[in-house]
């Protein structure tokens, strides 16, 4: 319904609008409504500028720019309605270092009501999990689990840092 | 409502039953092209009552089960079990009536390969598909619009057109 | 012209058929015209087997297959009719170790002919390289090149693998 | 016809005038998401004589030029010349004959602010963008659908068209 809609554009865009920045480091964005007056079909238009750039829209940005903005929004509309989990399927593939620090980071931060599943290729994002399973195809076509490897020093000093004693 | 566990069995290329187990906040799943991770979270869309075989990347249904490999035959059916955690009574309370006093909520889907006809159930006793969406509906497990990024969505949101990104919002509403 | 076409056609074909299963280390593919008995508007099909797998169009396959049968794809249009220099930028993305270890070799067999510049976040591609450029934006919005890694011991073992004395 | 070095002056991101060499087999271009990679693509398109806009990830052909930033103001124009070694006999004959006795060819495009036209010039003479693209187009330098493969264009061949893939092979034809 139109309230509905609307109650959740507000919610999920002032949330966008404060973990982009805490994302990106700096920076600001929002979203848009492409027409306000109809709640029912308007579209949604993402603004953003990152640090020390120019304001401009989401197609105007590098590759990975566009992609962590894209997560900024995911983890925004996350924090508006959590699900009991989240589902992440190769989503770090096209960022830099730093910015994957800023993906765990802020999955991380979302733990405390929800459980996340990451799938990714990336040595720096496999630091940062609970446990990694591994999936291999020894036999050809056919898929098995493979080694677990559970992250106590990960897990233990990020429980630390969430509860502070 | 955290997952605990997944078994797969006869799911893509999953033949072999396999069991993960989901008891920690951040969990990763690695490994080489194409040796399976994306078919895991086709499992979970599955046995979350996912009906359009498109979603799964397939053409129809059928192309679930475990079509044979250089060493297998094809599968007779795929099955995969999602069990939850229910030991939080606020996320009990989401729930229908006769589910709330469970410790655990085990969700089944059963595909037999020529039937078409698929089988779920939930903690063992037979349901219709309609009792499975409801559980995911009230527990907010469903909203899988933003909860499940598929490989490759964040550039469909990146590129989306306005119109089409409103689902995203529509969703979490 | 129509006889241009399907000559490129097939030496390209014949060469991806080939170059296939080198990249993949096994399998097979190739290309189908949608249309063989319209040369000016025929479509392309790629149909691919990975080793142990089955035959099945590309959008079939997992994500890093898809992207490494499109560059298995790219590699053969190459060699069909080689250009001094080629660009690929950010291609290894989705790749897991092995095939990117596979791309660096594949694009090392091509230098006798050309020159490849390569954009990439894979710490595992820029150590293959024979020199590494890397730009930033310390001042933000104005990009400057800094550092010059030359990585002598890797150009020289290609070399040498590539010409025995 | 090898590249030997690039020259990017107000292009883009690249606002200070910078150099590139381009004398290794392999070349390696690495930085934080933003910092101007598909950036130098872009500077090598355009100087071989992109003419539509959009190739170059913009709206309108004045995009390229440095639009400013918190630091610095627009750019008055956009420069890049790119050089390449023509001392390949074989290299040298596909070439217009005026060009084929330099060891080098360098071709500049430049593109004032407000001004709308560019100007391109080879080896520092003037020249008109037919003869910018006769030289590339013997030399086979320009044969970019397939040479030159922007940031997602993998995923683009993938998920083409049939008909919309005959480009890669009618460009090689
Ligand atoms: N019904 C089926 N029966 C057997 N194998 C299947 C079936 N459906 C899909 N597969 C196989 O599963 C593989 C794809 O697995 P998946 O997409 O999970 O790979 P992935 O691990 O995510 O790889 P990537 O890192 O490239 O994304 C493909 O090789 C495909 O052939
Ligand atoms: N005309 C212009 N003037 C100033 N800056 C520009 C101009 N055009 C593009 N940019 C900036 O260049 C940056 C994009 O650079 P580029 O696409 O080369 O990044 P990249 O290094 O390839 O990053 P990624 O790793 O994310 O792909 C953007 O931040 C954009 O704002
Ligand atoms: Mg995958
Ligand atoms: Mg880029």
């Amino acid at each position: 319904s139109e309230r509905l809609f609307e109650h959740a554009f507000t919610g999920i865009n002032r949330r966008f609008t404060e973990l982009f920045p805490k994302m990106f480091r700096g920076g600001k964005a929002e979203l848009r409504l492409t027409n306000p007056n109809d709640m029912l079909e308007t579209g949604i238009e993402i603004l953003a500028q990152p640090p020390g750039k120019r304001l401009g829209h989401i197609e105007l940005m590098s590759g990975g720019e566009k992609a962590f903005t894209a997560v900024s929004l995911l983890f925004a509309i996350f924090r508006y309605k959590p699900s009991p989990f989240c589902i992440l399927d190769e989503v770090d593939a096209p960022l830099d270092d730093a910015n994957i620090d800023r993906y765990v980071e802020a999955i991380r931060a979302m733990t405390d009501r929800s459980q996340f599943i990451i799938i990714t290729h990336s040595k720096r994002t496999m630091q940062a999990v609970d446990v990694l399973y591994g999936v291999t195809m020894q036999e050809p076509g056919v898929s098995k689990l493979v080694g677990v490897r559970v992250n106590e020093a990960a897990a233990r000093s990020e429980h630390k840092r969430a509860n502070p004693a | 409502m955290h997952i605990k566990k997944l078994e797969i069995c006869g799911f893509k290329s999953f033949v072999d039953r396999t069991v993960i187990q989901f008891d920690h906040d951040v969990i990763g799943i690695v490994g080489p092209n194409g040796c399976g991770k994306s078919n895991v979270v086709d499992a979970i869309r599955w046995v979350m009552g996912e009906q359009s075989a498109k979603a799964l990347r397939g053409k129809a249904m059928g192309d679930v089960i475990f079509a044979g490999s250089e060493s297998r035959q094809q599968a007779g059916f795929a099955e995969v079990t999602i069990t939850f955690d229910n030991s939080d009574p606020a996320g009990a309370q989401s729930l229908p009536l006769e589910y709330r006093d469970y410790p655990e909520l085990a969700v089944t889907r059963r595909l037999f390969h020529g039937d078409g006809s698929n089988e779920y159930c939930i903690n063992k006793i037979p349901v219709r598909l309609r009792d499975v969406t409801d559980v995911f509906l009230g527990t907010g497990v469903g909203r899988k619009a933003y909860s499940i990024v598929e490989q490759g969505k964040i550039g469909l949101i990146v590129s989306a057109r306005p119109e089409d990104r409103r689902i995203l919002i529509e969703e979490a509403a």
